[in-house]
């Protein structure tokens, strides 16, 4: 899990995921 | 080749400095006080899991206190590995025609000490499980083609618990 | 020879066709991108920061509540939330405090045509995926896969417009080959373009963009010449900036809200060809072009929704 601070009450998560034969940083923001 | 005789082109009064120019020499008055949205392409810095000064054993502590406050199940540390708590999280969404869907996520959580006075909480990702305790379908599609995996549960799941640890703490 | 220009273009289209159906969605994917996506309990307001904070203009909701994908926030919602609080400026702290699944409600409260919420697999034709990028009102299309262990949906990527004609521009030689002037080829939107002056209230160019759904405003002086075009997007840096006391603001004083890395306004004349405008495509982040003549005066527009759509199913 890869995270970043938090700014303006929400916070920012990813997680780097292999898709078939390509790779998504899938980045999830949600309110604190 | 370059394109012969092509008449594409940037429209002079649409970039902004000129548009700005031109306005401001239209001397109207609020012109002045309108500012550019300053688009700062602040790089978000990112970071392996959340970090820690607290004592280890606090940080532990704070972990669990958490996890209970959620509602998830850890199985029992053993003596040699006190620093990782195998977790277990019921995350049940309204199924349609109540197929079979695993409903517990499965999480390691592990203390890393990156140098004195200095931790690392990690999250990692650990499958699923069904709470009715049904196997789950093997998985019937090629390896490769396996990798259809939604982060997005465990993203979910774990801005729960950083939350819940922001907020204890 | 008129008849050699016909034929060339004529089988240029057949290739690029041909080159869509042998290709699926997932080959436009790059090998490593990046997916931003917000959740639905997110405020309104701090998707905006992230949307400007990432120079991107939409992305992906996720309902965490039923772990799945809640549809697109695009412009056409802040749209939605500027026309909603114009129409009741007492709701000033219901605005504030909106989060994003309650964008639904705002759109049915000021009777606004709800976007689409067409994806599409990953793996399926990208032709498939342009057929069904012409019917969509949000111009884009989310690339929705399953989870092969729980079923739940997995938001891969969202394609637009601006990715495949770009897509199409650099993998499809035949594009050089498509020689015909546009004003032959019947897609430039002409005749009673909603158009408005630098003097005109931001406001009522909102309304145009949204009783016209289109995605841009062209600005003309009295002759009736371009001199700038106000975007959907443009929305984004009217509500930053604290919309509640911008609405009476001229579009040619929310304009001065634009950042300083836009690249400008794209024209072309009905001589250009189509070769030309996806070689512009290809180099450069274009969202339309305006048709002017020799004198710059505005003589129509063609989108990039007119221009997949002729390579589609034009001719």
């Amino acid at each position: 899990l890869a995270t970043s601070s938090i700014k303006h009450n929400t916070l920012c998560v990813a997680s780097i995921v292999r898709y078939k034969r390509k790779y998504v940083t899938q980045i999830l923001y949600a309110p604190l | 080749a370059k394109e012969e005789n092509s008449t594409v082109a940037i429209l002079p009064t649409s970039l902004p400095q000129i548009h700005r120019a031109n306005l401001l020499a239209s001397g109207l008055p609020t012109a002045a006080s309108i500012s550019p949205l300053v688009n700062k392409k602040s790089k978000t810095k990112w970071h392996f899991g959340i970090r820690s000064r607290s004592y280890p054993l606090d940080v532990m502590g704070e972990i669990y206190i958490a996890l209970k406050n959620l509602g998830a199940e850890w199985a029992k540390p053993s003596e040699e590995d006190l620093w990782t708590i195998r977790v277990r999280w019921k995350y049940d969404v309204s199924q349609k025609n109540n197929e079979v869907v695993p409903d517990l996520m499965k999480i390691v959580i592990q203390l890393f000490q990156i140098e004195t006075n200095n931790y690392l909480v990690d999250f990692k990702f650990d499958g699923w499980e069904n709470s009715r305790g049904i196997p789950l379908p093997l998985s019937k599609i090629t390896d490769d083609e396996m990798c259809t995996f939604s982060a997005y549960p465990f993203l979910h799941l774990t801005t729960r618990l950083i939350m819940e640890l922001a907020v204890n703490s | 020879s008129i008849e050699a220009l016909d034929m060339e273009q004529k089988l240029s289209l057949t290739a690029i066709r041909q080159f869509l159906k042998s290709k699926t969605s997932y080959d436009v994917l790059p090998v490593s991108f990046r997916l931003i996506v917000l959740d639905t309990s997110l405020l309104v307001k701090k998707a905006l920061n992230v949307l400007l904070q990432n120079n991107i203009v939409s992305a992906p909701l996720w309902d965490a509540k039923t772990s799945r994908f809640a549809g697109l926030l695009t412009s056409d919602d802040f749209i939605n939330v500027i026309q909603y609080y114009f129409s009741n400026p007492d709701k000033f702290d219901l605005v504030d405090k909106l989060q994003l699944g309650g964008l639904r409600d705002i759109e049915r409260a000021i009777g606004a045509v709800p976007l689409d919420t067409e994806s599409i697999h990953p793996s399926r034709p990208l032709y498939e995926a342009c057929v069904m990028m012409l019917n969509s009102r949000s111009r884009r299309i989310p690339l929705i896969d399953q989870d092969e262990e729980t079923s739940r949906e997995i938001v891969v990527s969202v394609l637009t417009q601006y990715r495949i004609l770009k897509f199409i521009a650099l993998n499809c030689r035949e594009t050089h080959f498509l020689k015909k002037p546009i004003s032959e080829l019947n897609i430039i939107a002409k005749g009673n373009l909603r158009s408005c002056q630098m003097s005109t209230p931001v406001i009522d160019v909102i309304q145009l963009l949204s009783q016209g759904n289109v995605s841009s405003i062209p600005i003309v002086d009295d002759d009736g010449r371009l001199i700038n075009v106000y975007e959907a997007v443009d929305v984004l840096g009217l509500i930053k900036g604290g919309i509640y006391n911008d609405l009476s603001l001229s579009v040619g004083e929310a304009l001065m809200r634009r950042s300083d890395d836009f690249e400008g306004v794209y024209t072309c004349t009905e001589h250009d060809k189509l070769s030309t405008l996806l070689d512009t495509t290809r180099k450069s982040s274009v969202h339309r072009f305006f048709v002017v003549d020799q004198s710059g005066k505005l003589e129509g527009v063609l989108s990039l929704g007119d221009i997949l759509r002729y390579i589609l199913l034009g001719e």
